[in-house]
């Protein structure tokens, strides 16, 4: 564990609780994609099955479980909570499943370390986490108003992605063996589906606007 | 000990 990892895990587990203080405080989903949240919790769960049969550290399963348990309540409140539910934008939120599960699964029936089952779930979530933003940043960029807390929750896990990418690099130099390439690639592609975003973020911090993005 | 390095992040 290091300072980079921990900013990571940190600004992971900070998005999720905006998103969630966004969802109760004004029982509201607007301008969040269902899609994106469902995939997210397809990937916890494909990703933390080792909870089952590997300890690795207490902070380790007590953030997975929160991972876990939170991912679920957001869908839970954006599909069946009577009020949240009615904010959702389902005509936006167009974007298929398919294309983004569908190819990872191939990707990681064909690309892992070892193939077991585990061993490609591991790596199906390791995949389909690099991608599972874009039905969020396309719904976004369908919105003409874009409310800030949805702005500062992409822009969190946005840092969440960046610190994970530090902490690579130091565990690179100062590890003996760290060449997990599999995670790098897919996590660098992650963190580049943001740099658009960010940088039109960054446009209207610094005129101090709302953020729009350009259709 | 690799399995364990690859996986002991989120």
């Amino acid at each position: 564990m290091n300072l980079f990892r921990l900013c990571g895990d940190m600004f992971h587990l900070l998005s999720i609780m905006v998103l969630l203080l966004k969802i109760r405080a004004t029982r509201s989903c607007r301008g969040i994609s269902l899609k994106t949240q469902e995939l997210y919790a397809l990937v916890f769960v494909c990703r933390y099955l080792d909870l089952f049969y590997s300890f690795i550290s207490v902070y380790n399963s007590f953030m997975k479980v929160t991972f876990l348990a939170t991912a679920f309540s957001i869908v839970r409140y954006m599909r069946y909570d009577k009020v949240v539910k009615q904010t959702y934008d389902r005509e936006q939120d167009t974007f298929r499943y398919v294309f983004l599960i569908a190819p990872c699964l191939l990707l990681a029936l064909v690309l892992n370390h070892r193939f077991t089952l585990t061993e490609v779930l591991w790596t199906f979530s390791i995949y389909l986490e690099a991608v599972a933003i874009l039905p969020q940043l396309v719904l976004m960029q369908r919105t003409q108003n874009i409310d800030n807390l949805t702005a500062n929750y992409v822009a969190l896990l946005g840092a969440y992605r960046g610190f994970y990418i530090l902490n690579w690099i130091y565990r690179f130099a100062t590890e003996r063996h760290y060449r997990q390439w599999i995670v790098w690639i897919s996590g660098v592609i992650q963190t580049a589906l943001y740099a658009d975003f960010f940088f039109y973020y960054a446009l209207c911090w610094k005129a101090n606007k709302r953020l729009q993005l350009p259709a | 000990n690799d399995e364990w390095q690859r996986k002991d992040e989120l």
